[in-house]
Parts: C-alpha cells; structure tokens; sequence
C-alpha cells in the first residue's frame, strides 16, 4: 500500500544441490564432485522465489545465466507451495519487481 | 551478562509442536518452554541436510562459505579456519560441553565434533548410538529388521536404552556438575529424534491412534513441480520395511495406509523427544539454574510428511527447512524468576494439558545462520562483525544479523510487527 512504509522484510536463503535435472539415486545427497545444479531459494513472509542454476564443484561458482528451472509460489494464496507460478510470469519482471 | 546457555538442537524437527499452532501433537514440555519463550514462526536452515546445516549455523557462516553441501569436508581445512560458536563462548570464558549429537559426526566435524577448538572437554556420545540402524525393530512375523517405523520395547533394546535416553542422563549429570563448580557453562544438547529411522518406546504410539491421523493436505506431486526440485527420498526407501513395499522411482507413492503409519511415527517420536526436554529442563530447575540460564531450542531442518509427494528432508520446500526456534531469556523473555521457583515442571505428554501459548511470537523471517551473532548479544559478548563479501580468509565473522532486535526488551508479550510506518 502507498500510505504504508516500506518495512525492512527480512529474508532467508536456503539452497540445495542436485546431480542432474531428472531424479536419480543420489539426487537426495550428492556428493561435491557430482554437483552440477545448486537450487537457491529466496523466502520473505509473503512468496519463495527458487532458482536451480548450474553449479561448477571444482571452483564453487555458480552461474545465474545457465537457469535449469524456477519455482515461485506466492505464501498467501499457496501457503502448502503446491502451484508453482514460475513460468506464468515473464521473464525477470516479477524477479525486479520483487528485488 | 554471565548467563548460562542451555542449547537444544534437535534432529530433523519440523515445527510439529503444540506452540506452532499442530493441533494432533502432544508437546507439552516444549510448549511449556514456549509460554516463557520468543517464539519465531518464520525460521529457516540454510540447506536441509544435517552436517552442512549444522556446521552453517555452528560458525554463522552460509553453505557457499563453508563450501560444504554434503557430509565429505571440514571447513577449518576445506573452506577456512572459522571460529564455532561455542568456540567463541569458550574463548570468553564458558565452560563447553556437547552431548549426542550437536556437530554431525564423521568427516565434517573431524570426527572429534571439533574437539578442542569448540568443547572444553571431549564430547558426549551415546553408547547405543551405534545400534541406530542394527535390526532392533520388531516385525508381525516377530523376527527383527531395520525399518523406518520402529516402535521398540526399550527393555528389549541394546543396553536396554535409546540414544537420547542415555542423551538426556549424561546432560542432567553436567548440569549437577555445573551447579558446583559455579563455572559459566555452554552446554550443547543434540537429540537425535525424530531422525529416521522412527524408533522409539513403543507406549507413544497410544497417543496417536492410527484412526486419527491424516494423509498430508496436498500428498501428489504437483504439476508444475521442476523434476531438478523433487527429492526421491532414497534414504527411507533402503529401509526393509519400505524396500518391502516396493514402489517405483523416483515418484512412489507409497500406499496410503503406510504414509499414515510414518506420520503418525513421527508424531510419536515428537512426544518421545517432548518427553526428554521436559525431563531436561525440570532438571534445570531442580539444580535452580533455571533463573540464570538461558534456553535456545531450535532444529538442524525440518522433514516432509508426504507433502508434494515427499518424505525426508533434501529439498528447498518449507516444510524441509522450516523449523522451529525460541529463545527463553529470564528477565528478558519473562520477568525475572525468584530463586527456587520451579519454571519447568516436567509435564506427561499422556495427561496432556492444553492451552500454554508462547510469551511472544515473532512472524519475521529468520535464519539459522544469525544464531551465533543473536546468542552473543543476548549473553553480553562482543558481537561478531559481518563478513565481508569473501571471508574465506577472515576466521571470526558472521554472515547472519543478531535478531535480539525482533524481542521485546520489557520481556512483556512480543508486539505484532507493525505492518507500515514505525
């Protein structure tokens, strides 16, 4: 709301890697060397914001060009994050709005 | 200044507790805890698996700085030198002492629980802990497996006990000790329930009829689920109960009957846990440190119930990394305790009472990660700095904020955030 401060939203980071985009047995707890994706997720009291993005093991970067997947889901109208609204919206536009 | 802490980390713990609002749980130690607590609603892990959780909020620094995402490294030689939290606490002056398990052990800890750095003296294992996974679980045909859901007669039992029974003994014998020789102390207690596999005395299971307990709300993968987001949950799936039924990979679903008999497990195990923090903290009482100690209770992560077609822990959903977490300051969380007042009377789960509700809620999003700047400010010390934007170099820094500033200083009831203008 306009008539309202902005107030200072505290976030929390949480990440997950992964092996490979499709499920497989070591999906759950990869080990260093076989990290390929990393998931970061951004969560305020109101949306998760997630993005899987290519991980590199040897030198620990990760790349936000090289998106595999994102996940959104809004706290209030989704609060079990059962309906993921990534793709609904356009590129990048929300990511701002919300940045 | 000078105050005791009392740390309870537990295993695997989703916020599955009477003071978080779960109507079936029967909690009512730690919701006592929380009537004389701050409350967070909103608190997350940095990554739900235990060791990188656990070494992330054990040294305020984030996963990317720890550069550990499995159970295979050891910061102080893999990533950088950084100070522990009770590292910290013991470089001014407290006593340390860590019992079952609060680093996880092995490669990440050092197999030391990185003694001597963090603990003033070697840390506490349980004896039984190396039967956590040995065929102790009864079956209908009577033989014995390794199973995921494990009611156990206790009696029947290897040294005829349970980890965090032996867990809760070793913690109260330290707090006697601590009693006498006036010493500050950072006692670090680490429950391993309700870790898989579910095991526990058997009588817990009377408080969750099977009738009564529900799938979880949304138990189907949802549609638009990225397949990289979804976790297969191998670990359950080794177990012989599980193996048994034979669902297919990566997506189950496992039969209906047997997600109820894991919920309602774990609830069990819940109460089980409930049970040694009620005994944990009469204790407190009964050696009348409860006036000048403070209580942090908290979880490595949380654990899914079936939710999007999940179990265990391993992703980025909420109810994987969501746990719970308050902080029991006297004078500050309550008003100031009259030496000998029994604060923590132990409450049975199976007379249960309803009705306590924590002191002060706080709805803001919290991170684990600010547990070592918070726990230094509310015990007076120095507050580590923030890192810098790369800390691999730097050994004491944090890379979360102090969230002292969400408490109510008065101790009274935590004011709803004000939404808008201060």
């Amino acid at each position: 709301d306009t008539d309202k401060c902005f107030n200072e939203e505290p976030v929390a980071f949480s990440q997950y890697p992964r092996p490979a985009d499709i499920p497989q047995w070591n999906s759950d707890k990869p080990r260093l060397k076989d990290i390929r994706i990393m998931g970061y997720s951004m969560r305020t009291v109101d949306y998760r914001y997630t993005l899987w993005v290519q991980f590199n093991p040897n030198n620990f970067s990760a790349n936000f060009e090289d998106i595999h997947a994102g996940e959104l889901y809004m706290m209030e109208t989704d609060p079990n994050q059962d309906h993921n609204i990534y793709n609904n919206t356009s590129d990048g536009w929300f990511f701002k709005k919300i940045l | 200044d000078g105050m005791n802490i009392l740390f309870i980390v537990v295993d695997d713990l989703r916020p599955v507790l009477g003071c978080y609002g779960d109507k079936l749980v029967k909690s009512p130690n730690i919701d006592q805890l929380a009537s004389q607590s701050v409350v967070f609603s909103n608190a997350y892990a940095q990554q739900a698996l235990c060791a990188p959780s656990r070494v992330s909020f054990l040294t305020g620094r984030r996963p990317d700085t720890t550069r550990l995402y499995d159970f295979y490294s050891y910061w102080r030689v893999h990533a950088g030198n950084y100070s522990t939290m009770p590292q910290y606490f013991k470089e001014n002056g407290y006593v340390t002492l860590s019992v079952g398990k609060v680093f996880h052990p092995g490669v990440s800890s050092n197999y030391t629980d990185d003694y001597p750095y963090s603990w003033s003296i070697p840390p506490f294992h349980p004896s039984t802990e190396k039967y956590e996974n040995h065929k102790t679980c009864r079956g209908k045909d009577g033989r014995l497996y390794a199973n995921l859901v494990c009611p156990v007669d206790v009696t029947e039992m290897p040294g005829g006990t349970l980890p965090d029974i032996q867990s809760t003994e070793e913690a109260i014998r330290l707090l006697n000790i601590m009693k006498t020789n006036k010493q500050k102390f950072f006692l670090a207690v680490g429950y391993h329930k309700p870790h898989v596999p579910l095991r526990y005395p058997q009588e817990f299971l009377k408080l969750y009829p099977l009738e009564n307990i529900t799938l979880a709300p949304d138990p189907w993968v949802p549609d638009k689920l990225p397949s990289v987001a979804y976790n297969p949950w191998t670990d359950i799936r080794q177990r012989d109960d599980v193996e048994a039924l034979n669902v297919s990979f990566p997506y189950g679903p496992l039969p209906d009957d047997f997600q109820r008999q894991i919920r309602q497990s774990y609830y069990a195990a819940v109460s089980y846990l409930d049970v040694q923090v009620g005994l944990l903290l009469n204790a407190l009482d009964n050696v009348g440190l409860s006036n000048n100690t403070m209580v942090v209770f908290t979880a490595d992560h949380g654990w899914s119930l079936g939710e999007h077609g999940e179990w265990a822990k391993y992703s980025n959903f909420d109810v994987a990394t969501r746990v719970p977490l308050m902080f029991y300051v006297p004078g500050m969380t309550t008003s100031s305790v009259t030496h000998g007042m029994r604060i923590f009377p132990f409450l049975d789960p199976f007379d249960h009472i309803v009705g306590l509700v924590p002191q002060g809620q706080s709805k803001k999003v919290v991170e684990l990660v600010s547990l070592f700047p918070t726990l230094a400010e509310l015990a007076g010390l120095q507050v580590p700095p923030a890192c810098p934007e790369t800390s691999f170099h730097v050994a004491l820094c944090t890379e979360g904020t102090s969230i002292v500033r969400y408490f109510n200083a008065s101790g009274a009831k935590v004011e709803e955030e004000e939404e808008g203008c201060d």
